[in-house]
């Protein structure tokens, strides 16, 4: 038996749309820890891992850990039938082949329930080793999603440097070339709005804008962005989704011939 | 160029 209640329903909405388009079909863990997802797009090239803690939400009942396949498509598309503001409460029995989808309204004078069928999905779970990682990015996620947007319609790929006087995200394409820098910025009244760069080594890499974008799509759940580098490993976008987890997305660089 | 990497090439199945 399974039970997962969340007030904050429109956070999974959201959950859904940063990653549908990255990822067709995903295996969803649920333990005492959490709801959570680890998967790759079908290129292999990017990797989401999502953590919604237990704590999180207001009824947490897991009786033995789950793994439930669902096509995201098809799990949007329910979630999008949730009001904004309405509770969602997910549940599974033990051994079915269904996952509910409980929609209520905050005064409870509506309550809906989508139930969607699960799939088998063979799906291996990679270990993620902890880094040491040369340089961190802390930025505002709109001006983040601003600078992918940008440059995506100038060059296909973007080279992220950070040294000390700051984050530079250059591109080249046919038409010309861009080059944004962002530097620190801690004067800001507001910490949302700031920008930090902790570097511990100059650090440059490369990578693709076309994943940049859709890992831009997280924006709606975080007010900022963590962008974690270091030479020959894959950059870690991560977004924070408040009181409840994360959400990161892990992108392979380019590297040169 | 540039050669597209994966992750798989960096991060282990467990």
């Amino acid at each position: 038996m399974l039970e997962l209640r969340l007030v904050q329903g429109n956070l999974l909405k959201k959950v859904l749309e940063a990653v549908k388009d990255l990822v067709t079909d995903a295996n969803f863990d649920c333990s005492s820890t959490g709801f959570s997802l680890q998967a790759m797009d079908s290129s292999h090239v990017a990797l989401v891992a999502l953590l919604l803690r237990s704590e999180g939400f207001e009824h947490y009942r897991c009786d033995r850990n789950v793994s439930m396949g669902m096509n995201l498509n098809n799990m949007a598309k329910m979630l999008k039938c949730a009001g904004n503001d309405d509770i969602v409460t997910i549940k599974a029995d033990d051994g079915s082949d269904t996952v509910t989808f409980m929609f209520e309204s905050p005064n409870q004078d509506k309550i809906a329930d989508f139930e969607m069928k699960l799939m088998d999905i063979d799906s291996e779970h990679l270990g993620i080793p902890e880094a040491e990682y040369h340089a961190i990015v802390r930025m505002p996620s709109s001006e983040f999603a601003r600078i992918c947007k940008d440059l995506s319609s100038i060059g296909d790929t973007v080279v992220i440097s950070v040294t000390k006087e700051g984050v530079k995200f250059s591109t080249r394409g046919d038409i010309g070339n861009a080059n944004v820098v962002c530097r620190q910025n801690t004067t800001v009244d507001k910490p949302e709005e700031s920008t930090t760069i902790e570097m511990h080594e100059p650090v440059s890499l490369t990578f693709a804008l076309r994943y940049m974008n859709s890992f831009t799509k997280a924006t709606p759940l975080s007010s900022t962005v963590t962008i974690s580098l270091s030479s020959e490993l894959p950059v870690v976008v991560e977004y924070k989704i408040a009181e409840m987890g994360y959400i990161r997305f892990y992108l392979a660089p380019k590297i040169e011939d | 160029g540039c050669n597209q990497s994966t992750i798989t090439e960096f991060f282990g199945k467990i």
